[in-house]
């Protein structure tokens, strides 16, 4: 669904149904061009939840940003893409919050499993996107929003970070807040078998820690086209090797 | 390669076709001995044929293009044939058996972006250049 575009058959194009053996072929074949060990086996969501997901909606609109490049091969790349030529979200599996009742800063902490990451492709930027809706605890507060790496956690004390970006924003404000988190690629891309932890804090301008849900950023709870994911932008590297035929 | 079925040729118009369109009586597609001279084929693949909408979200289906016909001498404009090619095939008319004709191949491709889901429902998008043909020739 979603009205994607795409190639689709010409009028005067011939249409023959496939055979099972043509179909296994050619689906061999196929997955060896796209780089994939074998075919993907996606968990299907139960049926309440097959309502449009926000990485997937925002990936289709990257997919027509690409496609509208394709027929102009080694052209001028749709600057929104730069020269990427893969692009890969992953929405987070676990989240955690700190929020209020206690002393120390509140925050919600993402992870993502990367997995997934086929080797040896470039990192050209990263960004983790989270909407925002107008808070209704905190009216006109200027609201400063920053994101850390969680590096090592620690049992005995505060979690090792890594800062990677800070946004500054009004409580009343909505929509989809865009943090850079490229500079944590480098450490993911070492470390493949571990998850990525985001750690996001909101503070005031007086220093004030406040709760992430309070200030109106949506978590896992939200609506699936609202939910925060992470999206990689990857260069082009030469394509996986294939065995002779 | 899976093989396109016969087709029969447009009516004559008054118009000259549209250049995407299949050659008709306007082209010269017939070559020696009643052969179709090198051009590209169209093909398409449905991914829904092959039983992959659950995890491939666009496109619908690939362009499957391909390059086929006669590089005989005298190779004409429409082949866009390199000189290389013009004289390969003139020098396969002296020497039939130790030069070969020229090949109809690609000779300028585009790229076709997909995107999909992996096996972790993490959604994919990536873009595979040199994969459709655009044009075919005579090299």
């Amino acid at each position: 669904g979603g009205g994607a575009s795409g190639p689709r058959p010409s009028p005067g194009c011939p249409q023959r149904r496939l055979g099972p053996r043509e179909r296994r072929y050619l689906q061999r074949e196929i997955l060896a061009v796209l780089g994939l060990p074998g075919r993907p086996r996606p968990r299907a969501p139960p049926a309440a939840a097959r309502l449009p997901a926000s990485a997937p909606l925002f990936m289709l609109d990257m997919y027509r940003a690409m496609a509208g490049d394709d027929d102009e091969d080694g052209g001028t790349p749709e600057r929104r893409l730069g020269r990427a030529d893969l692009v890969m979200s992953f929405v987070n599996m676990v989240e955690q919050d700190r929020t209020l009742g206690r002393q120390e800063p509140q925050w919600k902490e993402f992870r993502f499993d990367l997995t997934q990451i086929p080797v040896g492709e470039a990192v050209t930027a990263a960004e983790f996107r989270i909407y925002k809706l107008p808070s209704t605890h905190l009216l006109n507060w200027t609201l400063h929003i920053s994101m850390f790496e969680v590096v090592l956690e620690q049992s005995n004390r505060e979690s090792d970070l890594f800062f990677l970006d800070l946004q500054t924003l009004r409580s009343g404000d909505e929509g989809w807040l865009v943090l850079d988190v490229t500079a944590a690629s480098d450490r993911w891309l070492l470390n493949r078998s571990k998850d990525l932890g985001l750690r996001l804090y909101v503070e005031t301008d007086d220093g004030r820690s406040v709760d992430p849900g309070l200030a109106g950023l949506l978590g896992q709870q939200a609506p699936r086209s609202k939910q925060p994911f992470v999206v990689t932008f990857f260069r082009a590297s030469p394509g996986p090797v294939r065995a002779p035929r | 390669a899976v093989r396109p079925l016969k087709r029969r040729l447009p009516k004559r118009t008054n118009e000259l076709p549209p250049p995407n369109k299949l050659p008709g009586i306007f082209d010269d597609v017939h070559g020696s001995h009643g052969r179709q001279v090198c051009r590209r084929h169209e093909l398409y693949v449905s991914f829904r044929d092959l039983g992959w909408l659950d995890w491939v979200i666009a496109p619908q289906g690939y362009s499957a293009y391909y390059c086929e016909g006669e590089c005989s001498f005298p190779l004409d404009s429409c082949m866009n044939a390199t000189n290389h090619a013009i004289l390969q095939s003139l020098v396969h008319l002296m020497k039939p058996e130790a030069v070969p004709k020229a090949c109809c191949a690609p000779t300028k491709l585009s790229a076709t972006s997909v995107l999909y889901y992996d096996s972790s429902n993490n959604v994919i998008l990536r873009k595979h250049r040199n994969m459709v043909v655009r044009a075919c020739g005579c090299h």
